[in-house]
């Protein structure tokens, strides 16, 4: 999977990731 | 917990005693929110539930570009109300065990 890391000024440590489809709500 | 549309889950199960936690945080309904995240995907970061205050959080995504200022409040929110709940659980299993 493809998932990117942003390293935030404070040191937090965002991952992300695609959301998978199936936990995406009907729009 | 209020639909924010912004959902917050838990990244890995719940041990019950680590301070901190892996949450993942996505947009479920950007209608709810007023920036457009149409290709946003699932933020994943650690979390501890003594020292940490969802509203920071919130305001590094802001920061990192994940979101815009406006929403800060609805993330924070969101944030909270799904810390809120693992504490509670934390609290009331925690109860269980004493009262055997």
């Amino acid at each position: 999977s493809s998932a990117t890391l942003v390293v935030h000024s404070a040191g937090r440590r965002f991952i992300v990731s695609p959301v998978p489809e199936s936990r995406l709500r009907e729009q | 917990a209020e639909d924010t549309g912004v959902r917050v889950e838990l990244a890995e199960e719940d041990d019950g005693n680590k301070s901190s936690i892996a949450l993942r945080l996505w947009v479920e309904d950007q209608k709810k929110l007023k920036g457009k995240y149409k290709d946003s995907g699932a933020i994943e970061f650690t979390f501890d539930l003594d020292t940490e205050v969802p509203e920071t959080v919130a305001q590094e995504m802001v920061d990192s570009g994940f979101f815009l200022e406006t929403d800060v409040k609805i993330v924070g929110k969101s944030i909270r109300d799904r810390v809120s709940l693992i504490k509670w659980r934390r609290q009331r299993s925690a109860s269980a065990s004493n009262g055997k």
